[in-house]
């Protein structure tokens, strides 16, 4: 009766933290602890335990509607059910992608899955070009569309090493082996100690790993 | 060739600047 099990096992999407350790670079505790972070994050708009792009915008806007291509994709690709909304193991699981620890193959894996804005199994040009061009418009550089054809083409030319009009997986593999710096944003530094980073949320977590 | 092939931005990987994006970074989730 109220104990901690039952009344977590209530929340839709909850999944054991064991469970959810096992499979990331987590820990069980610091899987309790990411818990108390979903719960603020899940509730800050709808209070149904399931994180909403509105709610996930605002977690890394402080603005609800400020939509964004790459914002997008990311919620797109922690929705792993695709059904409009992130459960407690989907945002557990994906964050573990940014942990440090996480497999490289993982995060070049993620990588070309965000980049594949249409999720045809390639990066076409038009899909690198359209996220330069969201990118400049977010920052204050401006470039010619000159400039920016130039960019494109030498990096795209540069990846798509058999010529055939498209990234694949295997060729994003290699190009970013060449350049590792180009998945520097798919590690997270403090998720490998969150208990230190982030103690205000560690707090009420239950679970003690020995 | 135009004189824009030059310009320094144009040996800037394309993918190491879109990762500048700051949409792209998660840290948001973990302010208070």
């Amino acid at each position: 009766m109220g104990c901690y099990c039952s009344k977590e096992a209530k929340t839709p999407g909850y999944e054991d933290p064991a469970v959810l350790a096992a499979a990331t670079p987590f820990t069980v505790n610091e899987v309790e602890a990411l818990y108390e972070l979903f719960k603020k994050l899940s509730s800050s708009i709808f209070d149904d335990g399931l994180i909403h792009k509105e709610e996930f915008q605002l977690a890394l806007f402080r603005n609800r509607n400020r939509r964004n291509l790459f914002a997008d994709r990311i919620f797109d690709l922690f929705d792993i059910k695709r059904n409009g909304v992130i459960e407690f193991g989907e945002f557990v699981r994906s964050l573990g992608v940014f942990h440090p620890n996480a497999p490289v193959e993982d995060k070049i894996s993620f990588a070309f899955r965000l980049y594949d804005l249409r999720q045809t199994g390639y990066i076409k040009r038009e899909e690198l070009k359209e996220m330069v061009l969201a990118l400049l418009h977010e920052s204050d550089l401006v470039l010619s569309d000159d400039v920016i054809e130039v960019i494109v083409d030498r990096t795209y030319n540069d990846a798509d090493k058999k010529g055939d009009g498209r990234i694949d997986e295997e060729e994003w593999k290699e190009f970013v082996l060449k350049h590792p710096s180009m998945i520097k944003n798919m590690t997270l530094p403090y998720l490998k100690d969150i208990s230190v980073a982030f103690p205000s949320f560690v707090m009420t977590s239950e679970v003690e790993d020995s | 060739r135009s004189p824009d092939a030059q310009h320094p931005y144009t040996h800037i990987n394309a993918f190491q600047l879109i990762g500048m994006s700051s949409c792209l970074d998660l840290s948001g989730f973990f302010e208070k």
